[in-house]
C-alpha cells in the first residue's frame, strides 16, 4: 500500500523542497521505492536531483492536464530506488487551464491513483508544493494521506500557520477524510539565536505532539548541495544537516506507524 | 508625481517583505510620503509594522475587489510619513473572485490611480508581492513604474529568475510599456560562504548594471525586528543589515533618477 505524503507551507523559503529531497533519499536508501512529484513551476526538486531542462518535456503538468501515463513521465534519478515526476514552467498555467473544470481539486488524485496502479509498486510518494495555497497545493492535500509542515524558526513563518491548519481541516471535511498531519518540522534552527529558541518553545507548547522531536539546524552544506545536483544527505553525509535528516527519517517511520 | 514600485520574486523567502519594510522606512525618514501596499495574504508587511489583525478589516482585498476608497483603507504606522494598505487572508480568494472579469489584470492599477488622486500626495508606493507569478503579482507589475527583484544568494533562487524576466517583458509589451527594472538586489549575502560569492560573481557578470552595488548581508537582527513590530532600520539602526538598507536607499534614489 503506497503512502502518499505532501509537504506544504505557503510561506516561502522554509525548507519544503530540501525536506522532500532529503527525506525521500533517506527512505530510498533503506530499500523503499520512492517517487517525488514536483508541483512547483520553478522545479527546484527536479533541479536538486539533476534533472536537466531538456528532460522535463513531460512533467507533472502532463500528469494533471493532458492525463499522460505516469509511467511515461516519471524518471529515474542518481539515487537508487528514487524516481521523480519533474516540473517545468508549464505548471504556472494550471489554474487557468483547469479553469471551470468539474472537480478540478480532484484531478491529481484521480490521475495519480490511476498511474500508480499501472506502474511499479511505490512504497512512498512525496509531493513538493509551491509557496501558495493554490489549486496545485489543494490538489496535493486532496491526494495525500499525510502532511508534513516545514516551519522555519523565524517570526514571519508563524504567521501563515493558522491559515494552513484551517485549509487542511476544510479539505479533511470535504474531499479527503483520511488526511492526517504527520508532523510540523522545525527548520533552519539556530541554537545561538534567541528568537529560534523562543519560537521552538512557543510552537511545542501550542502544538505539542504534532511537532517532530527532530529539528533541522541551519547548515550551509544543505544549501550548497543543489549546486552539485545532489541531496544534502549524499553531498555531505556527515554534516549536521544530513544527520538531522537521517534522524528525521527514523522518526518519520515511527510516526507513520502510529498515525 | 508618485513613483510606483513593486518588489517581486516568485521564489519564496528571498527578502521581498524585508526589503519593502526597510527601504520604505528609509525613504520616509528623509521626509518623503510613502505608502506600502501589502499584496500577500499572509500579511507579513502589515505584521512587520505592527498592524493588528482587528485593524485589517479593510485591506488590499477591498481596494481591488469591493473598490473601497483608498483613503478609508490606508492606515498610519509607527513610522512618520509611512502608511500601509494592510493585507488579510481574504486576499487568498482574489483569483477566484476576479474569475472571468474583464481586464482583471488592470484592476489594481485602476483602483490605485483613482485612490491616489483622491488622497494626500504620496511620493512613493511600494507593493509587497506574494511568492507566486499569480494574478496579484501580475496586477502589481501592470501598476508599477519600476520593479525591484530581491535575489537570495542561494542556488535554488537563481532558478526562477529567467521565468520572472520573461513575465516582466510580456507585461511591458502588453499592459505596461513604462515598466522598468530598477535593479536586482542580492540578499542574505554571506561573505564567508563560497556559494554566496560564486553567485554574486555569476549574477554580476550576466546582469551587470541591473544589479545593485549594495548587497544585503545575512543578519539576524533583520529577522528579529518583526517580533518587535518594527522594521530592522528602526529596531537596530547600527546593525550591518540596517546599514546596508540605508546604503540601498541612497543607491535607490540615484538609480531612480537615471532610470
Ligand atoms: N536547514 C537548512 N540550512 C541552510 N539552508 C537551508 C536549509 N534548508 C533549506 N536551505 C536553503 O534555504 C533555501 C530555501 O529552502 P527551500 O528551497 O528548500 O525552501 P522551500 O520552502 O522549498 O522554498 P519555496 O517556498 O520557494 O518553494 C534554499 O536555498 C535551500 O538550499
Ligand atoms: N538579510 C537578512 N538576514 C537574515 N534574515 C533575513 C534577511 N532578510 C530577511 N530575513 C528573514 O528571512 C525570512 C524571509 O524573508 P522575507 O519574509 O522578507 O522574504 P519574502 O521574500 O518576503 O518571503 P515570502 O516569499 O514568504 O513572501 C524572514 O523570516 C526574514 O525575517
Ligand atoms: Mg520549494
Ligand atoms: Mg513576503
Amino acid at each position: 500500500q503506497t503512502n502518499l505524503i505532501t509537504v506544504v507551507n505557503q510561506k516561502g523559503g522554509v525548507g519544503k523542497t530540501t525536506t522532500v529531497l532529503n527525506l525521500a533519499t533517506c527512505l530510498a536508501a533503506t530499500g523503499k521505492k520512492v517517487l517525488i512529484i514536483d508541483l512547483d513551476s520553478q522545479g527546484n526538486a527536479s533541479t536538486g536531483l539533476g534533472v536537466l531542462p531538456e528532460d522535463r518535456k513531460l512533467s507533472s503538468y502532463d500528469l494533471i492536464i493532458t492525463e499522460e501515463k505516469l509511467s511515461n513521465i516519471l524518471k529515474g534519478t542518481k539515487v537508487p530506488n528514487l524516481f521523480i515526476v519533474p516540473a517545468n514552467s508549464d505548471l504556472a498555467s494550471v489554474d487557468m487551464d483547469l479553469g471551470n473544470t468539474e472537480q478540478k481539486a480532484l484531478r491529481l488524485r484521480r490521475c495519480l491513483i490511476k498511474g500508480l496502479s499501472e506502474t511499479r509498486e511505490f512504497d512512498y510518494v512525496f509531493m513538493d508544493c509551491p509557496p501558495a495555497l493554490n489549486l496545485l497545493t489543494v490538489n496535493s492535500l486532496v491526494t495525500a494521506k499525510m502532511v508534513i509542515i516545514p516551519l522555519q524558526t523565524e517570526f514571519f513563518a508563524l504567521e501563515g500557520l493558522s491559515q494552513l491548519m484551517v485549509t487542511i481541516k476544510e479539505i479533511r471535511n470535504t474531499f479527503n477524510k483520511e488526511l492526517k498531519i504527520l508532523g510540523v518540522l522545525l527548520t533552519m534552527f539556530d541554537k545561538r539565536n534567541n528568537l529560534s529558541i523562543q519560537i521552538e518553545e512557543d510552537v511545542r507548547s501550542t502544538l505539542s505532539d504534532l511537532v517532530f522531536n527532530t529539528m533541522i539546524p541551519r547548515n550551509v552544506k544543505l544549501s550548497e548541495a543543489p549546486s552539485y545536483s545532489l541531496p544534502g544527505v549524499i553531498y555531505d553525509r556527515k554534516c549536521l544537516g544530513s544527520i538531522a535528516y537521517q534522524k528525521l527519517a527514523a522518526e518519520f517511520l515511527k510516526r507513520e506507524r502510529n498515525t
